[in-house]
């Protein structure tokens, strides 16, 4: 199957923008 | 459908694996029994996605602000960090020396290489652990299988990438059967350079 793949860079950006419902 | 235990919240970028953090402290003094162990270790809470993962870690202290004899571990859903764990049964680990003051960043990074899934090494990995000590604080990453030998190189150049390490610093490799064998978990390592 995929892969789910996060670079760094990526898995910061998630930090200061979190997912609003 | 999501059918584990933990799941992504809607509109969250989901993990490869759910991944469970684990905290343990032990007493110098004590013998470092696999019972002992067992009970030290505590189990903290688990992850499914990437905005999970940050809310958790966003909450916990730093492991560079630790004090004492310490450990933070964060496994695969279902593993737990023991040698004896059927997954880690026939593994081993990575391991790398940090003087004081690095523990907390090295550690973010191995941790975030780890759960975006950067070592390339298919089911291989089994979790990481910081661990703080007196003198040194140890990092180490664990995979399945000691004895493949392009899997566990490739997680020694993964981790010389993603830490961003000297080309001259020391890597030591420990096979859990060693560790159970002599009790303990950084002393007569295999170093590679």
């Amino acid at each position: 199957g995929t892969r789910i793949i996060y670079d760094r860079k990526f898995l910061l950006e998630c930090r200061s923008s979190p997912v609003t419902k | 459908v999501c059918l584990q235990t933990v799941c992504p919240g809607a509109g969250e970028h989901p993990l490869q694996y759910n991944y469970t953090f684990w905290y343990s402290r032990r007493t110098p003094s004590r013998p470092a029994s696999s019972q002992s162990y067992e009970q030290n270790i505590r189990q903290i809470g688990t992850v499914a996605s990437v905005e999970q993962f940050w809310r958790f870690y966003s909450h916990l202290v730093r492991p560079g602000d630790l004090s004492g004899h310490s450990d933070f571990h964060l496994f695969k859903e279902g593993i737990k960090p023991m040698w004896e764990d059927e997954s880690n049964r026939s593994g081993g680990k990575w391991i790398i020396r940090l003087r004081k003051g690095l523990a907390s960043r090295f550690w973010e990074n191995i941790i975030l290489a780890m759960l975006g899934e950067q070592f390339m090494v298919g089911e291989e990995i089994c979790g990481a652990v910081v661990s703080i000590r007196f003198q040194e604080d140890i990092l180490s990453i664990w995979n399945r299988t000691s004895n493949d030998q392009m899997t566990t190189s490739r997680i020694r150049d993964t981790l010389r990438r993603v830490l961003n390490l000297p080309t001259n610093t020391i890597m030591e490799y420990k096979t859990h059967n060693d560790s159970l064998r002599d009790n303990s978990s950084f002393r007569n390592t295999k170093i590679s350079l």
